[in-house]
């Protein structure tokens, strides 16, 4: 499942 | 993470430090636009509704505590706080800032990575970013003397917006899995809308003079 944990930008 | 993407966030912190100073110190918000302050407020209200779900790392979080506290208190001095709110300049900040919320909310309800309520929400606090900084050109525009404070202000916010783009050229390159094609596009218009004021804030300060955007 891909979830969003990549969106580790501000 | 890489040097970029730490310039940007440091100059995106120095823009709201700069402007809190103002604010708090000298007592004025005299030539800042409320209504872009009230809708940076609300994109980091949507696009942080991760904050207690996901944990990046202590400085993600940290940063967006900041970033929500610094924008909230803002709004909050310029509508509330008795002296501050006298210099709010009202008369010249009139960009009908409500009509841009509601486009924003569709396009994200149409483009985005995944249709759950976060993504949705995520995307529309960057589109909504991008057009956030209008009302405050249209205000500089408006204003005869820019104070210094102000001038710098946009400018550092702007400086964040090209240290982001140069930060995703660099992740493309490096972390090819690193691909979010609605943050990079609606980054780039977003950056295009300060090239003007750039042009202009670099020629006053090279000529050593005070910043005037034409009419």
């Amino acid at each position: 499942e891909h979830e969003q944990y990549d969106k580790d930008e501000l | 993470m890489n040097l970029f993407r730490l310039a940007g966030d440091m100059t995106h912190l120095v823009s709201v430090v700069v402007l809190l100073l103002k604010i708090h110190t000298i007592k004025s918000c005299a030539g800042v636009s409320l209504k872009t302050q009230e809708l940076y407020a609300l994109v980091f209200a949507a696009r942080y509704l991760d904050l207690f779900v996901h944990f990046v790392s202590l400085y993600n979080t940290v940063m967006k505590l900041v970033f929500l506290a610094s924008s909230f208190s803002i709004v909050w001095y310029m509508r509330k706080h008795k002296i501050v709110r006298r210099t709010y300049d009202r008369e010249h900040d009139t960009f009908r800032h409500h009509f841009i919320v509601l486009p924003c909310l569709v396009l994200a309800l149409l483009i985005n990575e995944r249709f759950t309520f976060r993504e949705v929400m995520w995307a529309f606090s960057i589109y909504l970013e991008a057009v956030a900084i209008l009302p405050q050109l249209v205000l500089l525009q408006r204003t005869r003397n820019i104070d210094n404070l102000t001038g710098q202000y946009v400018f550092f916010l702007g400086a964040y917006r090209v240290l982001y783009i140069l930060n995703w050229i660099y992740r493309y390159f490096t972390e090819p899995h690193f691909v979010h094609w609605i943050s990079w596009i609606a980054g780039i218009v977003q950056t295009v809308l300060y090239a003007d004021f750039f042009y202009y804030y670099i020629i006053s300060w090279k000529n050593n003079v005070k910043l005037e955007l034409p009419a």
